[in-house]
């Protein structure tokens, strides 16, 4: 509860307000592109401290980076770079944009189709 | 259970297979839903009756473009088949943690759960500030039903929040996406009819512009031919935008516009209104001294009631009134039938292609400027009578030939239905 004594709570002490933390590097970016489906691998509650970060690496990386830039009308470079940070920190919706790409050497069954409606185009370029 | 809210896209109950649709998505295999927000899921922010409106108004929006209808259970939470609520951090037993301000406002489940990140600070539609709720709840809804994120310019389902005017409708893709998943709105209607209006341009010459109407039960949608859709917001209940005319069951709309005339008729049961449209409601007298309702024996002596419909020909004057498989035609100059009526509705239109005919009961006939032909309508299907310009083009076409029924979905779109708990919003 917040704190209050005077009967019409005129002097409730506001909530404390919390922040979502900012993407600001590659970890962050990792999970973002884990949690929301850009990448394969199971999301994590939050940072790990010890161990690899989650998230795609290498190649995988770079390849569902140049993804969601594309989706977002971003320079496709498959660099961790300013705007795609700031593409991540917009508000949005935290249900996953698609589902993940299996690796080619998976062995796991394929994946099931991409999801109903058109393919996802880039946003008209300005 | 986190799996299923970040591995596969939302999604509702486990249906049966057979419920499943286009691209592995599922969705509701029943078409009235129920939905509530939950008594500890209030916001803080904004008054709770104005948070249950905003998503009253939500759930309408889907329904005006899908044969869906919601409810809202004042029940409890559990019997609802959408959960809605909202929360800061840890949240409603969501295994889910919301992130505070900034990034993730809101997330949806396959079971048809949606919650709302209260710290992040929700408006009402009204205000252009902060996130609208309503905007986001249609989408959190848009994935209950089954719709995925798209990064279609001007779609509902974009991840992410674009700031925009505080106005905004479901476009055509998002409503084809919709109906994809859950069909298109079909129903027969108890009338329809466009209406006329003839305006004076600033430098005086008349011009006429027409609106077509769609009535059916207590409601009406007015078409905007040229969006190819209903008006945004519709239906409306017949009381609304009717003045002195019957709430619901509208049997018959006619215009008689000649040089001369420009009366308007809506007929129910044995008694008919005269509506006028400059003061824009019926009647009560006008100025030949009838005082309305009056019967419609007095007024088209000749003529049965109840009728199932009627249209009026101006190229030929007459009133066709249909009851049952007979046809009226009515002289109008004369104010009398033709001797020659009544006839069966399969000789005075006749099928061209031979057994594909409504025979009889209809529900509406419907002459329309915007496709410059007559159309006969009976359930959910029409039947367009053949034009002049038809049998100019196919000289072995029948006078008043019938071509094969059509749905009526596949040329007006989106005429649906709404729960009627909130046909007045």
């Amino acid at each position: 509860e917040a704190l209050f004594h005077s009967r019409d709570r005129s002097d409730r002490a506001p909530a404390p307000l919390r922040r979502a933390p900012p993407i600001a590097g590659l970890p962050a970016a990792q999970r973002f592109l884990s949690k929301y489906g850009w990448a394969p691998g199971p999301p994590g509650a939050g940072p790990r401290r010890d161990g690899p970060p989650e998230g795609p690496q290498g190649a995988a990386l770079a390849q569902a980076l140049r993804r969601f830039q594309e989706v977002n009308a971003l320079p496709a470079s498959g660099r961790l770079d300013a705007a795609t940070l700031a593409a991540m920190n917009r508000p949005r919706c935290g249900v996953p944009d698609t589902r993940p790409p299996l690796p080619a050497a998976s062995a796991a069954p394929r994946a099931p189709p991409p999801p109903p409606g058109p393919r996802p185009k880039a946003r008209p370029k300005r | 259970f986190l799996h299923l809210l970040l591995a596969a896209p939302p999604g509702p109950h486990p249906q049966d297979e057979g419920a499943a649709r286009a691209g592995g998505a599922q969705a509701f295999a029943k078409r009235t839903l129920s939905w509530r927000l939950l008594g500890e899921g209030y916001s803080r922010q904004l008054p709770a009756d104005q948070q249950r409106h905003v998503l009253r108004l939500a759930f309408r929006m889907w329904s005006e473009v899908t044969p869906l209808t919601f409810r809202e259970d004042p029940g409890p939470g559990a019997s609802a088949d959408i959960k809605l609520g909202f929360g800061r951090g840890r949240h409603l037993g969501c295994p889910r943690v919301f992130d505070g301000v900034g990034q993730e406002f809101a997330h949806a489940w396959r079971l048809g759960d949606v919650h709302f990140d209260d710290d992040e600070h929700f408006t009402p539609p009204t205000s252009d500030v902060g996130i609208s709720l309503l905007r986001v709840a249609v989408h959190e809804i848009g994935h209950v039903l089954g719709l995925p994120h798209s990064y279609r310019a001007g779609s509902i389902m974009q991840p992410n929040y674009t700031p925009r005017g505080p106005a905004f409708e479901l476009d055509w893709s998002d409503r084809k996406a919709i109906q994809r998943l859950y069909g298109s709105c079909a129903g027969s209607f108890d009338t329809a009819f466009d209406w006329i209006r003839t305006e004076r341009s600033p430098r005086g010459d008349a011009t006429a512009r027409f609106s077509t109407y769609f009535f059916r039960h207590g409601w009406y949608w007015l078409y905007e031919n040229r969006n190819n859709r209903t008006r945004y917001g519709d239906p409306l209940p017949i009381l609304a935008g009717w003045r002195g005319v019957p709430a619901q069951g509208i049997d018959a709309f006619v215009h008689v516009w000649t040089w001369g005339r420009d009366e308007r008729y809506f007929f129910k049961g044995n008694r008919y209104w005269r509506y006028d449209s400059d003061r824009d409601q019926a009647y009560s007298e006008d100025e030949r001294g009838h005082s309305y309702p009056r019967l419609i024996s007095e007024g088209f002596p000749g003529i049965p009631s109840p009728l199932d419909t009627a249209f009026y020909d101006r190229r030929r004057q007459l009133i066709y009134f249909f009851k049952g498989p007979w046809v009226f035609a009515f002289d109008v100059p004369r104010n009398r039938v033709l001797g020659s009526s009544p006839k069966k509705m399969t000789e005075v239109f006749p099928a061209i292609q031979p057994r594909n005919h409504p025979l009889r009961s209809l529900d509406a006939a419907y002459y329309s400027y915007a496709h410059r032909a007559v159309f006969l309508f009976k359930g959910s299907a029409y039947w367009r009578v053949a034009s002049d310009g038809d049998r100019k083009r196919r000289p072995g076409l029948p006078p008043n030939g019938l071509f094969p029924a059509q749905p009526i979905p596949d040329k007006w779109f989106d005429v649906c239905d709404v729960h009627a708990s909130t046909l007045n919003m």
